[in-house]
C-alpha cells in the first residue's frame, strides 16, 4: 500500500 | 494603498476559478515583486503558489507590503461579475478590513465596484528549495487534462513514468487498467501542440488523481502545462499566466513503505 505524506515533509516551514 | 490595474481582468476570473476548488481560504500577499499567494490544500497534500509580476499590471501601487486574507470562494463569486474583456482594479487601504474589486468595460460604458470583506488568516509560508529534476515534460495542457480525466474514470492514483519511449500515465482500478504514453514530438504546425520530455534520469512516481483533476482546472490559462518530477520530491505541475507570471501546483507523491 503506497503512503501520501502532506507536503511539509518536503518544503520547511518560515 | 494598494491599486492594482490588471487590463487582462479574465486573467484574474481564470486563476480564481483555478484555486477555489483547492484552497479555501488564503493570504494574497502584496509587495513591490508582484501580487503572490502561496496556500496548501485542507489536508496539506498539495501546495499551489501564484506569482502575478508587477509588471504585468498596468498600473501597480503598493506603498508597502501587505497581505490580505480573502475566502477564495467568495472572491470568484464577486470575479465572476466581470466581465472576460473587463479590465480589473483591486483596491485596498493600508489597515483595510475589506478590498473592492472595480471593474471597468473595455469602452468604459459600465463601470461596477465590489467591496468584499478581508479575513486573518493564520497561514505559514513555506520554503521551496530549487530542486535539479530527474525529467521535465512540457505538454498541451488540454490532452493532460484529458489524460488525468480519463484516467480517474478506472482508478484513483496515476503513475507517471518517463522514459526514452516518452512519459506514460497509468492507473488501475477494478474493472481493469489503462496506460497512455506520449511521445515527444515537436512536428506540429503550432509550439502549442508540441510534446517536449527532457529526461537527466528516468522516473516513476504515484500521485492521486483527484488532486491532479484539480489542477486542470487552470488549463483555460495557458495551452502548455509543465510537469516536473524527480524521485521522492513533488511533482511541480506550472500554467503560465499570460506573460507576467504562473501558477505552479504542488504534490507529494504515494510511496511504497
Amino acid at each position: 500500500e503506497n503512503v501520501q505524506y502532506n507536503i511539509e515533509k518536503y518544503f520547511e516551514r518560515f | 494603498m494598494l491599486e492594482l490595474r490588471l487590463v487582462q481582468g479574465g486573467l484574474l476570473k481564470k486563476v480564481l476559478d483555478s484555486l477555489k476548488d483547492l484552497v479555501n481560504d488564503a493570504n494574497f500577499d502584496c509587495s513591490a515583486t508582484g501580487f503572490s499567494l502561496q496556500a496548501m490544500d485542507s489536508s496539506h497534500v498539495a501546495l499551489v503558489a501564484l506569482l502575478l509580476r508587477s509588471e504585468g499590471f498596468e498600473h501597480y501601487r503598493c506603498d508597502r507590503n501587505l497581505s490580505l486574507g480573502m475566502n477564495l470562494s467568495n472572491m470568484a463569486k464577486m470575479l465572476k461579475c466581470a466581465g472576460n474583456d473587463d479590465i480589473v482594479t483591486i483596491k485596498a487601504d493600508d489597515a483595510a478590513d475589506s478590498v473592492t474589486f472595480m471593474f471597468e468595460s473595455p469602452n468604459q460604458d459600465k463601470i461596477a465596484d465590489f467591496d468584499m470583506k478581508l479575513m486573518d488568516i493564520d497561514s505559514e509560508h513555506l520554503g521551496i528549495p530549487e530542486a535539479e529534476f530527474q525529467a521535465i515534460v512540457r505538454m498541451p495542457s488540454a490532452e493532460f487534462a484529458r489524460i488525468c480525466k480519463d484516467l480517474s474514470t478506472i482508478g484513483d492514483t496515476v503513475v507517471i513514468s518517463v522514459t526514452k519511449e516518452g512519459v506514460k500515465f497509468s492507473t488501475r482500478g477494478d474493472i481493469g487498467t489503462a496506460n497512455i504514453v506520449c511521445r515527444h514530438n515537436t512536428s506540429v504546425d503550432k509550439p502549442e501542440e508540441a510534446t517536449i520530455i527532457e529526461m537527466e534520469e528516468t522516473v516513476s512516481l504515484t500521485f492521486a488523481l483527484r488532486y491532479m483533476n484539480s489542477f486542470t482546472k487552470a488549463t483555460p490559462l495557458a495551452n502548455q502545462v509543465t510537469i516536473s518530477l524527480s524521485s521522492d520530491l513533488p511533482v511541480v505541475v506550472e500554467y503560465k499566466v499570460a506573460e507576467m507570471g504562473h501558477i505552479r501546483f504542488y504534490l507529494a507523491p504515494k510511496i511504497e513503505e
